[in-house]
């Protein structure tokens, strides 16, 4: 898979979304 | 009524080489078998991995004996409300969940246990309501999606060493019915789920929240996918997909499985790996002449290995990462097959016909 079809990728991607998900 | 012939094709002697017959499990007093599944026992000091045994009135333990032979420890009997599932615990002892319904949907869950304490066996309730599906989790916990009129619940129930519900956490639902649930390997805190219109759901579960973090589409090409493995590598979540309308001659569009690299941070998705439905079995027919498509039943996944239950009564076996057919289990002479799962530990296959019996396979 390349970065360009799938967009950014975050190694640290579960963290990321907890921080930016409503509570 | 399916006359059965299998053809000699690319999957001639892949049985005998990858799938070894270890021990055979008869239960005369089973009526239908529903389910199997496998368990830890421990008694007396000495832990042993077990077999379950569903049927529809009945749930029974099988411990293993000398010489590849099992006995029967206990029998639990239930009540009028069939059996329809074993839900087993993941790293948890002498626990064991079992889903009863009327309908293809249970409708409540009880607890089947054995105190050591005590000495005894006993069941008790763990949640009761419109369950749609239900996922045994690591630590002793218990994920359900339930619905009551227009209001889906989602729920994580922490049970005590005695089986009671201890702690319940909602998680946020999404609009649509979560049917199929999979803890995501190595990260505690992070679930997912399959929705009836084919969205893929990550929640975060822990003591303080059930956030819905993302929701990412499958494709509608892959009707009714089922979650049965989820895992995080290189920062992309892997999920491993069954779809069971998966049919034979339909390779590339409608495989059997599927393990799909999601990217969470922006919801896009690739295919890594399909496995199709195996080859040479076309031109099958009924015994009234009619012709049938080869199609997915139901299946199981465990690390890389799939198995499934076909329409022609076959057991099939995947590798998923080759993306190839590995095995395949013709039908037995007396009966076919009804049930495919592999054991929690250790590369075992249990195959399992109606009228109860249960073959051991070493893969």
């Amino acid at each position: 898979c390349s970065e360009s079809d799938l967009g950014p990728i975050s190694l640290n991607w579960f963290e990321e979304l907890s921080a930016e998900a409503p509570p | 009524d399916v006359a059965e012939q299998l053809t000699p094709g690319l999957l001639d002697g892949l049985e005998e080489e990858s799938l070894q017959l270890v021990s055979k499990l008869k239960d005369s007093s089973s009526s239908c078998a529903v389910d199997v599944s496998t368990m830890w026992w421990e008694a007396a000091g000495s832990r042993e991995l077990c077999v379950v045994t569903a049927s529809e009135s009945s749930v029974s333990l099988w411990k293993p004996l000398a010489s590849d032979r099992w006995g029967r420890v206990y029998t639990w009997q239930l009540g009028e409300v069939p059996v329809i599932q074993i839900v087993s615990l993941p790293d948890t002892c002498n626990l064991v969940c079992i889903a009863l319904g009327d309908l293809e949907i249970g409708e409540m869950r009880w607890l089947l246990l054995y105190s050591s304490e005590s000495d005894s066996f006993g069941q008790s309730l763990v949640k009761a309501g419109n369950i749609k599906a239900v996922l045994g989790l690591k630590d002793r916990r218990l994920v359900s999606s339930s619905r009551t009129g227009q209001e889906q619940q989602v729920e994580v129930v922490s049970l005590s060493e005695t089986g009671r519900s201890k702690d319940g956490q909602t998680l946020m639902p999404p609009e649509e019915t979560v049917l199929a649930f999979a803890e995501v390997e190595g990260m505690r805190e992070a679930l997912v789920g399959t929705t009836a219109v084919n969205s893929i759901v990550v929640w975060s579960v822990n003591v303080k929240t059930g956030q819905l973090l993302k929701k990412m589409h499958v494709g509608y090409s892959y009707p009714a996918s089922v979650c049965h493995r989820a895992y995080s590598d290189s920062g992309l979540l892997f999920v491993v997909l069954s779809h069971p309308h998966a049919k034979e001659s339909e390779s590339c569009g409608n495989p059997a499985f599927r393990v799909i690299a999601f990217n969470p941070k922006t919801a896009r998705s690739t295919g890594v790996m399909f496995s199709s439905l195996p080859p040479g079995h076309a031109g099958r027919q009924r015994c009234d002449g009619s012709a049938y498509d080869l199609r997915y039943l139901e299946g199981d996944v465990k690390d890389a290995s799939a198995a499934a239950v076909l329409t022609s009564g076959a057991i099939a076996v995947w590798d998923l990462l080759l993306g190839r057919c590995t095995a395949l289990l013709p039908p037995d002479p007396e009966g076919s097959w009804a049930l495919a799962r592999w054991a929690t530990t250790s590369a075992c296959l249990l195959a399992g016909q109606r009228d109860g019996t249960v073959y051991v396979y070493r893969y």
